[in-house]
Order: structure tokens, then sequence, then C-alpha cells
């Protein structure tokens, strides 16, 4: 059976594009069929795999099902599903039809058989796209930035995905919380963390991704850190966590 | 008169609001009068001057019309009229009311004898909220992390002020980039740097605002950066910032 993970927070720049590629990529490494989904308009998954943001056909198509996914789905390290700024007007253009919020569960049926895991990319918002992204979901892994402003959002995630779980998809539940651009020498970040522990006692992964500048460079070369720095500390962190992820599967 | 400055990236997590609360403060510190206005339903520019996010009254109800601006602004270290979770569903409820995208501007009318400046923070994408912003303000100021998934948006940005420009506000205008979290150590920040000088010839600031962990902490004792370390190099940073941007007003 095809398990769909959504990566959400709609705190900004917490690591959530970074994050759906770099775990996707570490599962297509173990050997399982993967395909990543970019519901953002920025398409910064899309461009992270060298692919151009300005194709004329995207996920806002599917969303209006307009066209079938596999019609946008191009190979790269990973399947991916690409975005274009298009997107932008998908929630709009949903609003007002019936079953807005199953666009993306109803689109994925046809290829329910061609992947094992797929990765969804959400915008930092907790608006239709990504309420989309829960209803066709069985977890949620969610990047947190150590830091004070980034934490504060989980409250209304949580909110959020309890109004999906009586409203649209009963099973959907968070997976893990990912520690992003963790910079261990500073006091901040280590009270931070302890802090998620205590809040969300049992739910925090124990792999960290550190701070690391090789993440900013990968997406210029429109790479996965897998294949920018195959060796690296940085695909490490991401080889942990999807191990992590994996052994929570079986 | 009041001039508006919108801070705005749609990019996440790039310092919108870190910047729109310190160079608020620095004007402050100029002797202005200065409000700021939370147009992001996370309210992190509230909740980083120690206001707690869930009041009943906030920038939704005067969005809609139905109380007066003066009704929620809180005295800070300088004015804020505050947000919460029930902005998320302004972009909604405003969509389909005539002049939808004047709400704000219209907003502003009963204070414009009160402040000589306003500093708007925005959420992170170029929906309905951020266009009420652009339509209220005079000047635009970008707030770029210097990565490459950063700066990609840029683009999308000077569209939509065109089509804003068009439309709805024809002297609103981007003011100018801000480098933000620069780490002077790494080659990726100062090719980035390059580039953007490049692209935006005459609109970066020459201000840069340096990466540092006092940034993460001052919001956790709800001060900005002046109040929280006075005499330290992040304030100096915006207080120069804020001289560049005075220094254009003239
Ligand atoms: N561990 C890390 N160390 C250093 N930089 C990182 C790390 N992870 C991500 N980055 C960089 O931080 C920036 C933000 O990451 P990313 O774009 O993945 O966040 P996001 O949550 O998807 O943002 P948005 O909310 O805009 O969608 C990017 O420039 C990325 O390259
Ligand atoms: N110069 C800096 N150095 C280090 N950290 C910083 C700096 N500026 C901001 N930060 C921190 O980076 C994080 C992101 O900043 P901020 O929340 O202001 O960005 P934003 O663009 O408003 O995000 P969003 O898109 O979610 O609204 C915050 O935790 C903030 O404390
Ligand atoms: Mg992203
Ligand atoms: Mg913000």
């Amino acid at each position: 059976d095809m398990r769909v993970y959504v990566l959400a927070n709609q705190k900004g720049g917490v690591a959530k594009t970074t994050t759906t590629l770099n775990l996707a990529v570490a599962f297509a490494e173990a050997g399982h069929r993967v395909l990543c989904i970019d519901l953002d308009p920025q398409a910064n998954l899309t461009v992270s795999q060298g692919i151009e943001d300005d194709l004329p056909e995207s996920m806002y198509n599917v969303l209006l099902g307009q066209i079938p996914i596999k019609q946008i789905i191009q190979k790269c390290e990973i399947d991916v599903a690409v975005s274009s700024i298009d997107v932008a007007g998908a929630e709009l253009a949903l609003s007002s039809t019936i079953g807005r919020e199953r666009a993306l569960q109803r689109a994925l049926i046809p290829v329910k058989d061609d992947y094992d895991f797929v990765f969804i990319d959400t915008p930092p918002s907790l608006g239709l796209l990504t309420i989309n992204a829960f209803t066709a979901a069985h977890r949620v892994i969610v990047p947190v930035q150590c830091e004070y402003l980034s934490m504060r959002g989980l409250l209304q995630l949580e909110n959020t995905l309890e109004m999906v779980r009586e409203n649209l998809n009963p099973n959907v539940q968070i997976q893990g919380i990912v520690p992003t651009m963790v910079d261990t020498r500073t006091l901040h970040a280590q009270e931070a963390i302890e802090l998620l522990e205590e809040n969300f006692q049992g739910r925090v992964f124990r792999s960290r991704i550190a701070r690391t500048v090789r993440f900013a460079e990968a997406p210029v070369q429109g790479m996965s850190i897998m294949k920018y720095e195959p060796k690296g500390a940085a695909a490490k962190c991401y080889r942990d966590l999807a191990q992590e992820v994996m052994a929570d599967v079986q």
C-alpha cells in the first residue's frame, strides 16, 4: 500500500522543502518507489531538482481535475509532480467547488500502485492546499526550526489537524517533529529542543538536522544533499531520519 | 504626511517580522510617531512585543469594517495593531466583498494624523492580505535571505506589484532590498549578494543584517533587539538601515 507523508508547518523558512526532497531521496536510495508532490506556488521543490517553474501544466491543472497527475510527473532523482505560479490561483478556484478538500486525494487514485511512498511539500500556510494534503495523507512530519517564533505555531497546526480528522480524514496523525537548522553551539537551540521534547513527548524524532551552508548550495545545482555531497554529514542527517521514519512504518 | 511601508516577501522565514519590528523601533528612537500593523495570522509581530495572540478583537475585525483600528492598537515599544488566528479567515471573508483590496487603506484613514510612519508585517504569501498592504502603501521593503531558494521569488513579487500599480495604487514602489541573516563567512552568501546587486542595481540597501542568535532570543522576552541588547552589533544593523530608509524620505 502506498503511504502518503505531508511535510507541513505554517511558519516560513523552517526547511519543509529541504526535508521533503532529502527524505524522499533517502527513501529512494533504500530501494523504494518514491513520488514527491510540490504543492507550493513558489515551486521551490520543483526548482531544487533543476526543473523550470513556468511549465504550462502543473499541480494547478491536476487539482482542478483537468489532467491526470501522471501528465506532470518529471523523472529526476525521484519522480516530481511539479508546481508553478499558477498553483497560487488554485485555492481561490477550488474554494467554490464541491469536495474542494479532496481534490488531491482524488488525483492520487490513478497512481496508488505505482509508488510505495509519496512526500508532499506544502506552502507556509494552513489554507486549502495544505488541507488537501492533510486529507490525502497517512502521516504528517513537521520540520521545526529550534527558535521561539518557529515553535509557536505548533498548537495551531494541531488544531487544524484535529478539524481535518473530524471532517475529512480520521486517520491522519503527526508522525513526528524534526528539529532542523540546529546550531548546537547556541544555548537558545538547546533550550528550544528541551521545550519541544517536554511539550511533544515521544513525538520528536531523535535525528537532528544540523545547520550547514551545504543545504543552501545543493538547490543551486538542482541536487539533493545526497547527490551534492553523498558522503557528507548533511546527507547522513537525512539518511538517519529516513531510517527512523521507515522503522515506524513496519 | 503619514508614510506607509510594507515588509513583504512570499518566501518564508527571511526576517520580515524581525525587520518590521526593529526598523519601526529604530524610527521611534529617532523621535518619530510609529505604528506597526500585524497582518500575519501567525501573529509573530504581536507576540514579539509580548502581547497574547488570542485577543477577541484584531486586524480581522478591522479589515471587515466592524471596528476602527484604534480599538485594537496596543502601546508597547511602538504602537501595534494586533493580529490573531482569526486573521487567517480574513482572506476568504474579504474575497467576495466590494473593494476587497482597499479594506486596509480605508481602515487607515482615521489615524492618518496620529502617526508619521506605519510599518506593515505580512504573511509569507502574495494573497489578498499582502495585496491590501501594497494598496495602502507608499513603499515596499523586501527582506531577502541571501540564499538561492530565497531569492527566486523576487521576480514574482515584482510582477504582483506591477499589477497593483496598474489597478489599485499607481505610486507603490520597492524602496529597497535588505540582505538579512548574512553569514559573512560563507562564499554562498557573498555570491548571493553579488547576484542581488547585479539584478537589482541601485535597489539593494548598503546595510547588511548579520546572522546572530540574539534575534531569536529577543522575541522570547517580548523585546525588539534595541531593547534586548541596546549597545550590540545587531541593534546597530537596524539603526543603520533606519538611517538609510529615512534618508530616502527627505
Ligand atoms: N539544515 C539547514 N542548514 C542550513 N540551511 C538550511 C537547512 N535546511 C534548509 N536550509 C536553507 O534554509 C532556507 C529555508 O529552507 P526551505 O526553503 O527548505 O524552508 P521552507 O520551510 O520550505 O520555506 P517556505 O516556508 O518558504 O516554504 C533555504 O535557503 C534552505 O536552503
Ligand atoms: N539576522 C538574523 N540572524 C539570526 N536569526 C534571525 C535573524 N533575523 C531573524 N532571525 C530569526 O529567524 C527566524 C525567522 O525570522 P522571521 O520570523 O522574522 O521571518 P519571517 O520572514 O517573518 O517568517 P514568516 O515567513 O514565517 O513570516 C526567527 O526565528 C528569527 O528570530
Ligand atoms: Mg518550502
Ligand atoms: Mg513573519
